[in-house]
């Protein structure tokens, strides 16, 4: 994944069966925002992996003062690798047990 | 340690709370 200066994990074990997962986000790089970055520490949030769509949830943070509209898709993108990455481990421990 | 929640019109609920710390000491 691209280093987005934002970073966001898991904020809970991962049982590989829920759909909604608790992450955590967080700025490591505020250099690498475009927008004015206020330090407002970790942001943790809910996501459905099924239904949900990293983009949509990057906007609300925008909407709620998070970020600035210049770095929502920087924001959409780091929720999508950690998503995919979630998802990809899934796959492979579903497949190991087969 | 203290936390805020910012709750969005849609409805998702965003927990703000300290960087955890062992994340600082990598930085």
């Amino acid at each position: 994944a691209e280093d987005t200066g934002v970073r966001v994990e898991l904020a809970e074990e991962d049982d590989g069966k829920k759909s909604s997962i608790a992450l955590k986000l967080w700025v490591e790089d505020p250099k690498k925002l475009k927008g004015k970055y206020k330090e407002s520490g970790a942001i943790e949030f809910t996501f459905d992996l099924e239904k949900e769509v990293p983009e949509v949830v990057a906007q609300e943070m925008v909407e709620s003062g998070f970020f600035h509209e210049s770095d929502a898709k920087t924001v959409g993108k780091s929720i999508r690798d950690r998503v995919a990455l979630i998802k990809w481990r899934r796959e492979r421990t579903v497949s190991a047990a087969a | 340690s203290p936390s805020a929640q910012v709750v969005h019109s849609a409805g998702r609920r965003f927990i703000v709370s300290p960087v955890p710390e062992a994340r600082l000491k990598e930085q």
